[in-house]
């Protein structure tokens, strides 16, 4: 089984 | 004062159209490197991020930096007042909470114009990390989307899987299964339909179909897409528009659990 990844844990606040 | 006269006025309202499913509402920046808008998707799994060059725009005025929180369902029905041979002017003073919208015909006999109110919109501005990309696809557009269109019958997931091969895409569901399998090929009739594989090494991700063919909703304003995969990243696609600006959406893969 696979979950959606989120875009958080891999782009930050600039 | 921004003011920005878009002679192909139907890029916008293209454009507006392909995000709209996707991102709600938006900040537009306006600045000297043109009309940006930077933006994800209530699940945080997708992000917009579009460019319009000022060099899109005959002329394009910005005084001063600017924000305009502007609701996409809310464009989008103001710009289908506009037919798409018309040249769209946009116009916001520097405190304004409304933005102009004036629709010219070629011929300048029918003038019609629009106000929209802005939103206060509290978003943040992601930083992007620069990544080289283990394989780089670029391939038709329409094709990309007639593959999404057909393995979203099968699944709610599609997993990208770039090797030597080729470029496999597959579904798995409770029908049963489907694959297709692209090769580079560049010896085409049409440039536009060239598929071109630039692999630094072998790749395969998983990702929500019914993101990929939102994304595919792009296909009118361009021929070509861009995909770019690493292990554990998030995939890019990038479609260009013309010389003048481009769309770039990036989708979180699936992880296993």
């Amino acid at each position: 089984a696979s979950t959606q990844g989120r875009l958080d844990s891999f782009f930050k606040p600039s | 004062m921004f003011e920005a006269r878009l002679n192909q006025g139907a890029v916008l309202k293209k454009l507006v159209d392909a995000v709209r499913d996707i991102v709600s509402e938006g900040n537009f920046d306006c600045n000297e490197n043109g009309l940006a808008l930077q933006a994800m998707d209530s699940a945080h799994v997708a992000l917009v991020a579009m460019l319009l060059r000022p060099d899109a725009f005959e002329p394009y005025r910005c005084d001063r930096n600017m924000s305009l929180g502007i609701s996409l369902k809310s464009l989008g029905t103001i710009l289908r007042c506009a037919s798409n041979d018309d040249i769209i002017t946009l116009r916001a003073e520097d405190t304004a909470d409304q933005l102009a919208l004036t629709f010219e015909s070629p011929q300048s006999d029918k003038v019609s114009e629009y106000v929209l109110n802005l939103m206060d919109i509290d978003s943040e501005h992601l930083g992007i990390p620069d990544t080289s990309y283990d394989t780089v696809i670029h391939m038709s557009s329409a094709e990309f989307q007639r593959i999404c269109r057909d393995l979203q019958q099968l699944s709610d997931s599609v997993t990208i899987d770039a090797s030597k091969e080729g470029i496999k895409f597959t579904a798995t569901g409770q029908l049963g299964s489907g694959q297709v399998m692209l090769r580079q090929n560049m010896n085409v009739d049409r440039e536009e339909d060239a598929t071109v594989i630039e692999m630094q090494q072998p790749v395969q991700l998983t990702f929500a179909v019914k993101y990929l063919s939102m994304f595919a909703k792009t296909t009118p304003l361009c021929n070509r897409v861009t995909l770019c995969l690493s292990k554990d990243v998030p995939l890019l696609l990038e479609y260009k528009i013309d010389e003048i600006g481009y769309i770039r959406y990036y989708l979180a893969p699936k992880v296993d659990s």
